[in-house]
């Protein structure tokens, strides 16, 4: 494992605690798309049904574990918890699920590496990651005043794939054969997504003015 | 391991 890779997981992670901090401790989910969460809770229920048949390493199980735990507990605490499911922008969150989900299974079915369950599900899950973020730059787009948390939550969540890109980089040249055309695709579409947004991210921090994108 | 393999990532 390269240090882009370890970075990138980080990053990762981080995202998840910025999140659950605002939840958790805030009792706030204002800003945040329920729809963007329930894909990525989709996202990891999908990719990971392999966690009990095929063991790569302690380090994935534990990360996998988390990101479903961590996935689900989101989804249950802006659905049903009773403080933070008011805090939820839902007139505004209007994204539907379907319009990503479909699309995504059917280019799973079309384009994939091997035509079993796990595989299909797999390369699924690889195609909803990369446009699951959608709602959730809908959603900040339609925000007047975009909280601090948010704003690092989307720019933790972008750098995660800007570093796993830096990964793939590294391990084409280090590994002989090593190639993976669908989750590279996937995943250079998924961080060109966030390009937008980075660059408000940057001009409004090198301003030091709050987060806006314009509409 | 073709699995493990093409499945390392997270």
């Amino acid at each position: 494992m390269n240090i882009f890779r370890l970075c990138g997981d980080m990053t990762h992670l981080l995202s998840v605690v910025v999140l659950l901090l605002k939840i958790h401790t805030i009792k706030s989910c204002a800003g945040i798309s329920l729809k963007t969460q329930e894909l990525y809770a989709l996202v990891f229920a999908t990719r990971y049904l392999d966690i009990f048949t095929h063991h790569v390493s302690l380090y994935n199980t534990v990360m996998k574990i988390i990101f479903l735990g961590t996935s689900f507990t989101i989804v249950w605490y802006m659905r049903h918890h009773k403080v933070v499911r008011q805090t939820y922008d839902k007139e505004q969150d209007t994204f539907k699920h379907y319009m990503l989900i479909i699309p995504c299974f059917a280019l799973a079915l079309l384009i994939k590496t091997k035509f079993t369950p796990l595989e299909v599900l797999w390369t699924f899950s690889i195609y909803l990651e990369a446009v699951a973020i959608f709602p959730q730059l809908v959603l900040l787009q339609r925000t007047k005043n975009i909280d601090n948390l948010t704003g690092n939550y989307v720019f933790l969540l972008g750098a995660y794939r800007g570093l796993y890109l830096l990964n793939w980089i590294v391990r084409y040249f280090t590994e002989k054969g090593y190639r993976q055309w669908i989750t590279w695709i996937s995943g250079i579409v998924q961080t060109a997504l966030y390009a937008d947004f980075f660059y408000y991210y940057i001009k409004c921090w090198r301003n030091n003015e709050k987060l806006h994108l314009p509409s | 391991t073709m699995f493990v393999r093409r499945h390392d990532e997270l």
